[in-house]
């Protein structure tokens, strides 16, 4: 994986990033009902998850390299199964 | 690999699909066609085989839908999601979606459909995503070249452990044509050529390969090697100092290079030169002593310089008068060690380039051993 620069994500990143992981990696199936807020540490946790499925530097952050490939065209199919 | 919870899969061997609507990027026949030779792709590694329904329910249904589509998984515009697909099962089951805002194609422009189609077909099978970027099944798009597709050996490995691997007999491309056994007398070929150190033999969508010194042949069906192909494969001839095989079929032409299908194919025929009223080529040979290449037409042929790349003037001219003993039309062409091989139905000619005449009248089949 190229060098990911850690950058500030921007809201409408966040933004982006939660549906991708919600449709992907089920990141809202893993919370409890009776806490919708995600907490930081399930964002971090499904990043980490998809990074290393990508093959990324796993850091749980959302560097330039994890944010291009979730902006990559794709199948519509999540990638785990829970 | 992965495959889904529960390893769903369909507990038979013959699927039935449809294809339900068309996008308008594309001819109705190429949408036909990249979905017949994306079936095909699964069905040379599977027991599985495919057949297609014009009407009613079928296990796989395919379709093109913008946003909400009546399943709760609405598309997103261009780009982004490109198709989905679901696992084996009843009603949705197996039924694969593809996104209409995208623009579809069948080469390189815009989202290749046969590549998408590949993919989302192994889900309709039970595969799950890949995470080797070399896979089908790896979930982002992009990373393949059409032209040089084939199943990767974790693609493989996927679908083997849900169906295993193809019945013993060899593979069938269309099983509703039983395959030509080769030593049938009346078997003759769409076209020949050599290959490096084989000979190749098309017919329909299969080619026979045979080393000229051995006893030794093959048979594969051309979707094997080269999924992109059509079969039905009408002229081939190969300049064996370049390693470079071309192939034609009606007013089209690919190349091979390395056995690799090369990109920038296929190029019409007119580019070579020929009139337009030719629509297809009946034979080709390249001759390394002049390094000229002569196309055969109907009772006609013409002499391609492939030094300068054009096609020598005064031509055409009729097989008949420059070919004693051969013609009026022919069925395929090669060249071998100082002789062409023509093949006219079930009968071949050997016609010594030097003494410029028949010296041997055999059987198509000859070359093996019936």
């Amino acid at each position: 994986a190229s060098q990911a620069k850690v950058i500030s994500p921007t809201e409408m990143d966040e933004e982006f990033a939660e549906m991708y992981l919600n449709h992907f990696y089920g990141l809202t199936e893993t919370i409890p009902m009776t806490k919708m807020k995600i907490s930081r540490d399930s964002l971090k946790e499904k990043i980490q998850e998809m990074q290393k499925f990508f093959g990324l530097n796993v850091t749980g952050q959302l560097d330039t390299s994890t944010l291009e490939v979730m902006h990559k065209p794709r199948c519509g199919v999540p990638d785990v199964h829970h | 690999y992965s495959t889904f919870q529960g390893r769903p899969v369909w507990k038979k061997h013959e699927i039935t699909y449809r294809i339900n609507n068309y996008t308008p990027d594309m001819k109705k026949e190429d949408v036909d066609y990249a979905i017949q030779k994306a079936f095909q792709v699964w069905s040379d590694v599977t027991p599985l085989k495919f057949r297609r329904v014009h009407a009613g329910e079928a296990d796989i249904m395919i379709s093109f839908a913008n946003g909400a589509h009546g399943d709760f998984n609405p598309f997103d515009g261009k780009d982004g999601i490109l198709a989905h697909a679901y696992e084996p099962g009843p009603g949705i089951g197996g039924d694969a979606h593809f996104d209409e805002a995208e623009t579809w194609s069948k080469n390189q422009q815009g989202r290749n459909l046969f590549l998408v189609a590949v993919h989302e077909l192994g889900h309709s099978l039970g595969l799950g995503h890949s995470n080797d970027r070399k896979a089908i099944m790896y979930p982002n798009y992009g990373y393949l070249d059409p032209n040089t597709f084939h199943l990767s050996s974790d693609d493989i490995r996927g679908i083997q452990s849900l169906y295993g691997g193809p019945e013993k007999h060899q593979p069938m491309p269309n099983p509703d044509r039983p395959k030509p056994a080769v030593c049938d007398p009346n078997l003759s070929f769409d076209a020949v050529t050599t290959l490096g150190d084989k000979i190749i033999f098309f017919k329909d969508g299969v080619f026979w390969w045979k080393f000229p010194e051995t006893s030794k042949t093959g048979i594969s069906s051309i979707s094997s090697l080269w999924p992109t192909l059509p079969s039905g494969i009408q002229a081939a001839y190969e300049i064996e100092a370049r390693k470079q095989v071309f192939l034609f079929k009606d007013d089209k032409y690919w190349l091979l290079s390395n056995l690799r299908l090369q990109p920038n194919y296929p190029k019409s025929i007119y580019s070579l030169g020929f009139p337009k009223y030719v629509k297809k080529i009946d034979g080709a040979v390249f001759n390394p002593l002049l390094y000229k290449t002569y196309f055969f037409v109907n009772s006609w042929y013409w002499r391609y310089d492939e030094r300068n790349q054009r096609m020598d003037p005064g031509y055409p001219r009729q097989i008949t008068k420059n070919f004693p003993g051969i013609g009026p039309k022919i069925d395929a062409v090669f060249y071998f060690k100082r002789n062409y091989y023509f093949f006219q139905g079930s009968t071949q000619l050997q016609y010594d380039v030097m003494l410029h005449r028949v010296t041997k009248r055999l059987r198509s089949s000859n070359w093996f051993g019936c």
